[in-house]
């Protein structure tokens, strides 16, 4: 199971549809402070299924959609698309015999939310279910935030077992 | 399960036992269970012993310290179930070149089994990268994104 | 007192505002009372407006906005009522170079008036320091101090 | 009002003493991971009254005393200096016509604490008093410590007016 690519449309600073490839070993992202190196990794974790607002910094899930800047006005909905490759004995038999899987979520500013598996409408939930299905969704030690690497250590001994729970 | 728990607890512990001298180039650093008669409700702790230290609350270690005594807890829990990818963003940012260079050696192998997605500022970490994205706003608020060819191209991307 | 509450805030929020474009090159800031009629519980808000881009929730800006922000504020505070000292761990480490810059630029105007410590691991900053310890671990477990001299010494203490 | 120097001798890795000059203008303490630098932020905090063992990384006061390591043996006690100097018209009377003053707190590992005024003893409630009266306490927005610059932003509207409170 490989990450293919990620497209970001419309979420935070992405008004300009853009297309991340995944390579295989390393994949690095530089550039200056604030032009949207740690809003590409909010938009992976919104198009896993992320529910909570507060995770990727903003105070309602609305704040996710691109709100204009001096040279352009908000959009009307925010879109991610993840495509995973070789998931072939991955995935759970209701989606049978794929090479490729894209999952794809969609925000409108009424609030109205659309997800897609394979371009086929379904439920958030289907999102959640397939990715801890695949093992991706087991977040915890998979994505490290900026500023967060010490958490493992400042956390309390029980929280920490989820670690090894999530591993096992 | 009780006995899953267990055995990977242990796996893990094992790891995290030959990593951590790996990154800190010496020292020695376990994992231990708070309360190793209930596995089902044990907390887990870590004693940490850098190189020619005495092992003390972790909360005393500096701040690269604990930034590579975490990774080299997340390396031996993806050592032992691997993840298809793992996202690091700034995880370098506390640590000094020396430390940079072992984190990327190491992550340089890891990389193998796994895609790896780094963010980062640091010129070591960059170096280590397969492919590169710049990440700038020519239009204020309004991410470009481009594939940058290593070397030359660093200090431009940087610097914009 | 109240006025002298209401006084201070608009003098920190004066030089907050000229502050802020200063070290982001653009843009504004303002502090906001949560309640102008209420001097002795109202809160303290902050907006923050990026040069080109629009105000939004300070939590979603990035981690150098974040630290920039804050020096500003930090700075504010100092030119209207200076503290004879400020100490300062490694608070540039999340910077990109440009924001390194501006930020020692003006770090070397205010000490002038104040003496500043300073921590940190970035080559831009330890430049403009006008005196530089070396510390190190010769002996494991034991901090060595050394007065060093500027320029061919840097690389050598970091990479120790 | 300036910092003329900091001793340090038995505090956390400093079995070594050691004398850090306070120059003019900015110091910059360098070094790699781990050696010490943040331990010399803590001895100054310390020195000025801190009353907080965790706010000093530790468990319990007596962390800050040097436990040993491969080399050496544990020490007895923490002892740190520091020294002010033109300090004329900032201090309150009873400290006279001073150019210069020291302060020394010191921790024995039986527990027992000694705080000093040029070599007279006192209370630690005199250190931190004197420190209140210089000005020099107010360490709200004198001290950003490791990984706490964006303390001022994430803090809660209701935390931050201290910081107006004491620049007033
Ligand atoms: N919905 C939105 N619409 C427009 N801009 C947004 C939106 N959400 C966040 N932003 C902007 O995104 C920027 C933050 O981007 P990001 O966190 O990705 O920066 P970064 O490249 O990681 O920088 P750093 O190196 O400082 O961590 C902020 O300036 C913020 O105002
Ligand atoms: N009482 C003590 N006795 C001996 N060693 C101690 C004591 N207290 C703390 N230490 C050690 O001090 C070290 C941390 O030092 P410090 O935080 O000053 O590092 P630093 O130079 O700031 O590094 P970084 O660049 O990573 O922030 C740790 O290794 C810790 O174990
Ligand atoms: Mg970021
Ligand atoms: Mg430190």
């Amino acid at each position: 199971m490989k990450i293919k690519k990620l497209e970001i449309y419309g979420f935070k600073t992405f008004p300009k549809p853009t297309e991340l490839i995944f390579h295989e070993g390393i994949t690095g992202i530089v550039g200056p402070n604030g032009c949207g190196k740690s809003n590409i990794i909010d938009a992976m974790r919104w198009v896993m299924g992320e529910k909570s607002a507060k995770g990727l910094r903003g105070g309602s899930m609305g704040d996710v959609i691109f709100s204009g800047c001096e040279s352009r006005k908000p959009l009307g909905f925010a879109e991610v698309t993840l495509t995973l490759s070789e998931v072939e004995g991955s995935l759970p038999e209701k989606f049978g015999t794929y090479h490729e899987i894209s999952v794809t979520r969609r925000l409108h500013r009424s609030g109205e939310s659309e997800y897609l598996i394979n371009k086929i409408p379904c439920r958030l939930r289907d999102i959640t279910d397939l990715f801890l299905d695949t093992g991706l969704g087991k977040r915890a030690y998979s994505i490290v935030e900026q500023g967060r690497i010490d958490a493992i250590l400042s956390a309390k001994p029980q929280e920490r077992r989820y670690l090894i729970e999530e591993a096992a | 399960s009780r006995e899953r728990f267990q055995q990977t607890f242990d796996e893990v512990n094992e790891q995290f036992k030959a990593v951590f001298p790996r990154l800190f180039r010496g020292g020695s650093a376990e994992l231990f269970l708070t309360d190793p008669e209930d596995m089902l409700e044990t907390g887990i702790d870590v004693i940490v012993h850098p190189p020619g230290k005495k092992p003390q609350h972790i909360s005393l270690l500096s701040g690269g310290e604990k930034a590579l005594t975490a990774v080299a807890i997340i390396f031996s829990l993806f050592l032992v179930k691997p993840s298809p990818f793992c996202i690091l963003d700034e995880v370098d940012a506390p640590l000094d070149d020396a430390n940079v260079e072992r984190f990327t050696e190491m992550l340089a192998e890891m990389a193998t089994a796994t895609q790896f997605l780094v963010i980062t500022h640091n010129k070591i970490s960059m170096e280590v990268a397969n492919h590169l994205y710049g990440v700038t706003m020519e239009e204020p608020g309004v991410t470009d994104m481009v594939s940058v060819r290593l070397s030359s191209h660093l200090s431009s991307v940087e610097a914009a």
